[in-house]
């Protein structure tokens, strides 16, 4: 049964989509089969597996609107055992349709979510930079959060909206939903900053903090423009060896 | 008689508040009446002037709701000549209450921005980063937009989607709306990844590419955390060096 896992947190730029991106390819390459869901109409997931956004390809937004059948929007990708549905254009307008539609929170869950649950061992949902009804959805359709924080000091301005959204998803929506763990992203060492904010989010987060911290690491920001996962990029980076070492502890807390 | 200006880009993490913090500081600094809008619910542009988010301080959302007369939530900042209107929790939820009220997307310049405009030298908005009803409001609120490109891979793919929001809003909300400039931001001359982005950027916008261009800095993402805009912070740093150049060709383009 697939345990479904969203990477959210509604600061632009912290990491979401390379978390994503690298965190699956890493634990489909350990054999689990793996589903990665792009819920942001910038379709950046796509990309980073060197998916190229076509406008009319059918997407995440046809199988929301009940257009398709989620397995009509499955695509694979040149990694063994991980497989994409990507977004297009149009889920940007979703919103706005999604606000007069009867349960509207659960269009993700009920569509797509639950029925290719069984399918997969693990489903990571990348979502937009906004706490609006797609991210809501997500946090409806998930078992639990991961929220990456960039160690950059506007990062940690949100972090009180995003844990009072989950909360009331919890309380209203998804009983079972829980915080997976909060991973620091673009680490410099060379700056004060980064320790700051470090030692801030783990006063506050405490156990929840991966012990994996992810370095800035200019490959990260590099592999994408060659449509690749670090692993297939340059495997042997700071950045990919902190993501491995990520995707095991994500794996080992099952 | 105000020029309002939007800084505007769905992809998340850009240097839209950086931007807009630290162009209105120079701007003031040159003495022209500078009026700050925050229309971003995370509230980083005020926190960039040291204006710590107070949950219940009123700020755009009641003058957008007509709660508040606009004169009564704007604040001044540590900037002589500066102005801001801080915006609030509340913020993130008016998207959805904007959808079911007429003209929801000349909300912020009926209400706030045609209200001030003869005020002030210049309007700086700071947005969120989405295509939303907020941002929409914005573009119609605003004579023209400055676009920021971080000079990475993935801030190369929404830019067509902002084009063609730009577009519509153009020809159906706001037919004086222009693209004032495009920046690219967070350059790194370390790497191959930024000089292929931004040949890319100048092919596509050509003379409408600002010739200051904002590198990496440190400084940039330390100054937040004190509260500071660059010009106070560290103003011999590299960034404040090129948010002051970057101002000086604004205020030339008029
Ligand atoms: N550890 C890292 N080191 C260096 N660059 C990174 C790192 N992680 C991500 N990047 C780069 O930083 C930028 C922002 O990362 P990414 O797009 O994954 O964030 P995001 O949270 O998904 O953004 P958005 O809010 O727009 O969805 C991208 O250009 C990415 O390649
Ligand atoms: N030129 C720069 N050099 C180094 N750091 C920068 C630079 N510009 C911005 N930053 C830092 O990068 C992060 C993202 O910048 P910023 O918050 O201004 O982007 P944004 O587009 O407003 O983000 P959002 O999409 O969340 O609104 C911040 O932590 C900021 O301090
Ligand atoms: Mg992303
Ligand atoms: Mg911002």
């Amino acid at each position: 049964m697939g345990k479904t896992i969203i990477v959210a947190n509604q600061k632009g730029g912290v990491g979401k989509t390379t978390t994503v991106v690298n965190v699956a390819t890493y634990i489909a390459s350990e054999g689990y089969k793996t589903l990665v869901i792009d819920l942001d109409s910038q379709g950046n997931s796509c990309s980073g597996f060197g998916i190229e956004r076509e406008e009319n390809r059918e997407g995440l937004y046809e199988a929301l609107m009940g257009i398709k059948k989620v397995e009509e929007i499955i695509n694979p990708t040149e990694i063994k055992n991980l497989h994409i549905i990507p977004s297009n254009i149009h889920l940007s307008g979703a919103q706005v349709e999604l606000v007069e539609m009867k349960r509207r929170e659960y269009k993700l869950k009920e569509e797509v979510v639950d029925r290719v649950k069984n399918e997969y061992d693990y489903i990571f949902i990348d979502s937009p930079p906004s706490l609006g009804l797609l991210t809501i959805n997500g946090l409806v359709a998930s078992d639990s959060v991961i929220i990456p924080i960039q160690c950059e000091y506007y990062a940690l301005e949100g972090l009180s909206q995003l844990l009072k959204t989950i909360n009331i998803v919890k309380h209203r929506l998804n009983p079972a939903l829980k915080i997976e763990g909060v991973v620091l992203t673009m680490y410099d060492t060379r700056t004060n900053l980064s320790k700051q904010v470090m030692e801030e989010v783990i006063a506050y987060f405490k156990k929840k903090v991966y012990k994996t911290i992810i370095p800035r690491n200019v490959k990260l920001a590099e592999a994408p423009s060659f449509g690749k996962p670090i692993k297939l990029y340059d495997p042997n980076s700071l950045g990919a060896i902190s993501y491995y070492k990520l995707s095991q502890e994500i794996l080992k807390n099952g």
